[in-house]
């Protein structure tokens, strides 16, 4: 070998013309194939595989999931309070996180882990006046109207929205009902402001009961600020859309039903006619397009996220998936990144139609929380029981059954990302 | 982390910010 590799001489000679073409077409028809292979199952239904360059495959056989609970661990040791200050001034250096609105003295923050779930002052975060806010702090990626039932990833690269909210299979266990108790219920629906179709409101001032004294789990710590609420009118909202008001007022009914009859017909939702028993997939009514929006939170961004819009969750997807990271470096090199990754789809409606939330994990924030959902666990369980587009599902009908969801207005405070 | 939304409206809604531009909780992105 030695000597074969000293003293063979190298011979250089053109390749034939026709024989570049060749090469040249077989590589194109490869590239085109590669980008439009779309394998189905059985049912119609898009397989979803891991689809990268070489170093996407690499980091794709490592532990992640592991990795992101070991992480989650480490941060979660409780620090010496000397250390505290620097410690998290130091990372907020690092990360560009702004101390001045947080809302704890740096020492009351016993770990790593506490201080990335941290909460921010009062008022930090004003909730503007349109009909769409941004649920979080972060950077927005990519936006547009979802066509042919993809989404965009990047330039040239698309996901199906199917894959990305889940689609019913045949055989596929009942959604379960997550139950509330009745005292936060209540708790939470004072609080809230709805304004969907238009109408503002207070539901304190719109329902007329006293708010109960219970302490609730989902108290918004970021609430719109106080708005008077708009003259009780049946009839019409500002968008000059009809609201139905026919539902029946019974003053029979127990106390929470008839809360939630009242609330139905001032915001303009009609509960028998719109209540979905199943979601397959979205279904664009005339006049209307389906929009995206994709916000990514760097590691220093406050991690909690808020309701963007008036609305109505109705049911929560849960995907365990892989915990790829979710950088805009992973998003232009992984086909499929926010399918292949732990998720959860919160599917509901607003008075445009359909709306849904997707917070989707990442290796260093495996783990999702929605606070009116205390049965949801996430980044728990191996990845192999799950394969890619399976789900557990949870109604919300129970938060306020004639509404068929629980009510939800901008701003909010709904959950959050935390560490491993 | 990522929040991807997806929801319904209007032809005619329009969004307030631009690819790539930094949001905090709570600024508009997008109206009627």
């Amino acid at each position: 070998l030695a000597d074969a590799w000293q003293n063979t001489p190298t011979t250089w000679y053109p390749l034939p013309i026709a024989a570049g073409a060749l090469l040249l077409i077989f590589i194109q028809y490869r590239r085109k194939s590669a980008t439009k292979e779309v394998v189905v199952d059985e049912h119609g239904n898009e397989v979803i595989r891991l689809k990268g360059p070489w170093h996407v495959h690499v980091i794709g056989a490592l532990p992640l999931r592991n990795m992101s609970r070991l992480w989650g661990y480490l941060n979660s040791l409780e620090l010496p309070v000397w250390a505290r200050p620097v410690g998290f001034r130091v990372y907020a250096t690092i990360f560009g996180c702004n101390l001045d609105e947080v809302e704890r003295d740096l020492t009351e923050y016993r770990s790593l882990g506490d201080f990335f779930y941290r909460r921010l002052k009062d008022g930090a975060r004003p909730i503007a006046d349109a009909v769409l806010v941004s649920p979080a702090d972060g950077r927005v990626l990519h936006f547009g109207v979802i066509k042919d039932g993809r989404i965009e990833q990047v330039k040239g690269s698309t996901y199906s929205l199917d894959a990305l909210l889940g689609v019913a299979r045949p055989g596929s266990p009942a959604p379960a009902s997550v139950v509330f108790p009745k005292d936060e219920l209540h708790e939470v629906n004072h609080k809230h402001f709805a304004d969907i179709n238009g109408i503002e409101y207070s539901l304190h001032e719109l329902l007329g009961t006293p708010t109960p004294s219970t302490s609730g789990t989902s108290t918004p710590t970021t609430e719109a600020p106080p708005r008077p609420p708009a003259p009780h009118n049946h009839s019409s909202t500002k968008h000059g859309e009809r609201v139905d008001a026919s539902v029946p007022r019974d003053q029979s009914l127990p106390d929470a039903v008839a809360q939630d009859v009242s609330l139905a017909s001032e915001v303009g939702i009609r509960p028998t006619a719109e209540r979905r028993d199943s979601f397959t997939s979205v279904r664009t009514k005339p006049g209307n397009d389906t929009f995206f929006m994709v916000i990514y939170l760097a590691p220093g961004d406050y991690h909690r996220f808020h309701s963007p819009a008036s609305w109505v969750v109705e049911r929560r997807r849960h995907f365990v998936g892989d915990l790829f990271s979710v950088s805009p470096w992973m998003a232009k090199r992984l086909e499929n990144l926010f399918v292949l990754n732990e998720r959860v789809a919160l599917l509901g409606r607003w008075r445009h139609g359909f709306f849904s939330m997707v917070p989707v994990g990442a290796t260093n924030v495996g783990s999702i929380k929605i606070n009116f959902d205390t049965d949801l666990r996430t980044n728990v369980g191996r990845r192999r029981d799950h394969p890619v587009g399976t789900f557990t599902e949870a109604v919300y009908a129970g938060a306020s059954p004639l509404l068929n969801g629980q009510p939800l207005a901008r701003g909010d405070e709904m959950g959050g990302f935390c560490l491993g | 982390s990522t929040i991807v939304l997806v929801f319904e409206a209007p032809h005619d809604f329009t969004f307030a910010v631009g690819a790539g531009e930094k949001v905090k909780v709570g600024q508009a992105l997008g109206d009627l």
